[in-house]
């Protein structure tokens, strides 16, 4: 199964 | 005040295609040096970061920061109405301007509009993107990765991106069957903009949605190379520099096994 991760699991919130 | 006029209108609409179709409203931050924005696309898969120094600029001048939020859409309406050869004339004031205004003068100077674009409230998560040691670099023609994109596109939804030793492979697979793309480091360089660089750390294997990649291809006019820096544990970063003075660049998220 592929799934899209996310940007914020890679960057934090400023 | 902040007012900035670059002499080659075609550079500032190239920007604008280049970033529209991913960010429909997007903060330019404004200040001394340079004139920046980020931002994310409405699934927060993507971003991207756009830095334009003061140097590109024939005069710049920004008192004090200032903060644009420009609906893209609104931007490009008038950014049509610019020739590629056309001065291109922005002024906003100092504190919390409602508004911006854009003047385009012809290069005859026999021509000037002026328009006025409304600026919107956006409210929107700045991502910190932490310096980050990539395990692959990949420089190519901007060309031919837009065609590789574009071309893989009929095979899947997604691309597998391999990088081992001197080669980068680009893999989609579908209904119809699967599709590979190698490209090998050029042994001699005869052109810059047309030779294949891969500078390795670490083999890469990583599945990106086309897309997105198809949406970054937008910039493809803006350089004759593009730059690609992978890691198995980071986004994709897609470089399209702006001669010596910016870049816009692309952040990607990976797909990965559950």
């Amino acid at each position: 199964m592929v799934n899209q991760a996310y940007l914020g699991e890679y960057f934090g919130d400023q | 005040m902040f007012e900035a006029k670059l002499q080659q209108g075609g550079l500032l609409k190239k920007i604008l295609e280049s970033v529209k179709d991913l960010v429909v409203d997007g903060l330019w931050d404004c200040d001394g040096a340079a004139i920046t924005l980020q931002g994310m696309d409405s699934s927060h898969v993507a971003l991207v970061e756009m830095l334009l120094r003061a140097e590109a600029f024939e005069h710049y001048r920004c008192d004090r920061n200032v903060t644009l939020g420009m609906n893209h859409n609104h931007l490009s309406k008038i950014l049509k109405c610019a020739n590629n050869d056309d001065i291109v004339i922005l002024k906003a004031a100092d504190q919390n301007p409602d508004s911006c205004s854009l003047i385009l003068e012809s290069k005859n100077g026999e021509k000037t509009s002026d328009f006025v674009v409304s600026l919107v409230r956006i409210d929107t998560d700045q991502l910190g993107i932490p310096e980050t040691e990539y395990s692959a670099h990949v420089k190519m023609s901007s060309g031919e990765f837009q065609r590789i994109c574009r071309d893989l596109s009929q095979f899947g939804d997604a691309v597998q991106i391999t990088c081992s030793k001197q080669d980068v492979k680009f893999s989609s697979s579908g209904e119809t069957g699967k599709a590979n793309i190698t490209l090998t480091h050029s042994a001699t360089v005869d052109k810059e903009e047309e030779s294949v660089t891969v500078d390795l750390k670490e083999p890469v294997d990583l599945t990106f949605a086309l897309r997105f990649l198809n949406l970054f291809t937008k910039a493809t006019p803006i350089s004759d190379t593009v730059t690609l820096s992978l890691s198995q544990e980071a986004p994709l970063v897609v470089e399209y520099k702006i001669g010596d003075s910016g870049h816009i660049r692309y952040f990607l998220a990976p797909k990965i096994q559950e």
